[in-house]
């Protein structure tokens, strides 16, 4: 251990810039571990870090950016988060705001937006143009790869829209046949 | 995904995670990252989790919960790091993940697998950041 205050996330790299602005903002007395969390992924969510974090990343089969964050106090265990978040740039913020003005631990979608511009949060378009242009490329790579299984068109070589095959869960391949194909980059 | 766990010099602790999810997914999927104890979990008075990686498999398996549960249970953070990659991997031997893992001394370690996981970290008096590099389980 260095000794506190101290901060530690994952990845490296671009990542570190959230390490350092996290770090020094605990050496001012004023700054809580909450503020300290928030302030470091918020660095990375204006910056994109490597792309996996923020607007501008990881389009949906639709071209669309949605965020998800959460935050939690360690003294009173209580987190706040938001889930699929549309159209809002500051996921770990309004995260901070789920924790603070509600009793809940997690709001999602258009609700968790809506609940953000009630709590002054800007509305703003998550989408940029390396993003949409990623994700029309993809569209004319039949979109692949994806995270579609039985359904029809086959999704390995075809983009939606898409029919359910019906599955008999009795049968010895069933198992077999919720595997994942090849897996589309990136993650979480 | 950045995930991080901030420790104040008075002992108090918070945890959090931020992350656009997974590319190409489909509409309305939302992946380990905002879940309480998968993405990160803190508990001031045994430490804190931060994760990454494939978030529709971690987040069946809320890592960062059983690694802060490990640390209660005497391990060291990379003991309990360890054990939650292992826990995945015993179901999904290919499943990418990195798992960071401090407790409130701000003794720290990680796991990953899949590929080579890092984590940054600065504490005390450190006037830079320093990057670890986890080979994969």
């Amino acid at each position: 251990s260095p000794g506190l205050p101290m901060v530690i996330n994952t990845w490296g790299g671009p990542f570190t810039a959230a390490t350092d602005g996290a770090y020094l903002s605990l050496l001012k007395p004023e700054t809580s571990a909450l503020d300290a969390v928030e302030l470091g992924c918020s660095t990375c969510e204006a910056n994109q870090c490597d792309g996996s974090v923020g607007y501008g990343g990881s389009p949906d089969e639709n071209c669309e950016t949605t965020l998800d964050a959460m935050i939690m106090d360690g003294t009173s265990m209580k987190s706040g988060a938001v889930a699929a978040l549309r159209r809002v740039k500051e996921a770990i913020s309004v995260a901070r705001a789920v924790l603070e003005h509600t009793t809940h631990t997690l709001l999602a979608g258009d609700f968790a937006t809506d609940f953000a511009v009630s709590n002054g949060f800007a509305m703003q378009n998550l989408t940029t143009e390396n993003s949409a242009a990623s994700c029309e490329e993809w569209k004319a790579g039949n979109c692949q790869p994806n995270y579609r299984i039985n359904v029809s068109p086959d999704p390995s070589g075809s983009c939606g829209p898409y029919a359910p095959l019906t599955l008999n869960s009795s049968s010895v391949v069933y198992t077999s046949l919720l595997q994942p194909r090849d897996k589309p980059e990136g993650h979480d | 995904t950045i995930s991080m766990i901030a420790l104040h010099s008075s002992g108090t602790m918070a945890a959090g995670t931020s992350t656009n999810g997974a590319s190409r997914k489909v509409p309305g999927r939302v992946g380990d990252g905002p879940i309480t104890g998968s993405g990160s979990y803190v508990d001031g008075d045994v430490g804190g989790c931060g994760a990454t990686g494939d978030g529709d498999i971690m987040m069946r398996f809320l890592p960062c919960y059983q690694a802060v549960e490990n640390l209660r249970q005497g391990m060291t953070p990379q003991q309990a790091a360890e054990d939650a990659v292992r826990r995945m991997l015993r179901k999904y031997p290919d499943v990418q993940s990195g798992i960071v893992v401090v407790n409130r001394k701000g003794d720290h370690g990680g796991a990953g697998s899949g590929w080579t996981f890092t984590y940054a970290y600065r504490g005390g008096a450190m006037n830079e950041t320093v990057v670890v590099s986890v080979p994969p389980i």
